[in-house]
């Protein structure tokens, strides 16, 4: 049975740094 | 022209199993709000971000998909995102949350409800690193 990480269920939103 | 619609990861199908940070197992549709918040606070790299929905319109490119606009984290960045509409976010003391509820049940039996405009969902991001 196949075990996925926690963090692979949630999407990564990176904001872009404007500073 | 019909094109096939790209599938879903796996994880998202109901009882697949899920590994938080401290090692415990859960299934996909048994996570909660704090397994995802415990998580990030042992991760060394990730943090977790509020991305608050801010807009939801069909893509001009398929039927199939949905452009999801967020405003993320506490600059309340504006990050757009394409999606499947049966793909699911988790929302902050929700749950699973889509564009298309009826789909994402239909197509990976995980209980869902409506993704809304004001919905806060959980995200990712880097932690600094030093």
């Amino acid at each position: 049975v196949p075990v996925f990480p926690w963090h692979s269920l949630v999407p990564f939103l990176a904001p872009t740094q404007s500073d | 022209s019909t094109v096939a619609p790209p599938a879903l990861p796996p994880y998202f199908i109901k009882g697949s199993i899920i590994q938080l940070a401290d090692g415990e197992l859960k299934r996909v549709e048994d996570l909660k709000t704090e397994d995802f918040i415990q998580s990030a606070e042992i991760s060394s790299e990730l943090k977790i971000d509020s991305s608050t929905v801010e807009r939801i319109e069909g893509s001009h490119t398929s039927p199939n998909f949905a452009v999801v606009q967020f405003s993320v984290g506490e600059h309340r960045a504006q990050v757009s995102v394409e999606v499947l509409v049966e793909y699911p976010f988790f929302v902050f003391g929700q749950g699973w949350s889509s564009c298309c509820p009826d789909r994402t049940t239909q197509l990976l039996e995980l209980p869902c409800t409506k993704l809304s405009v004001g919905d806060v969902c959980i995200s990712l991001t880097l932690k600094n690193l030093k």
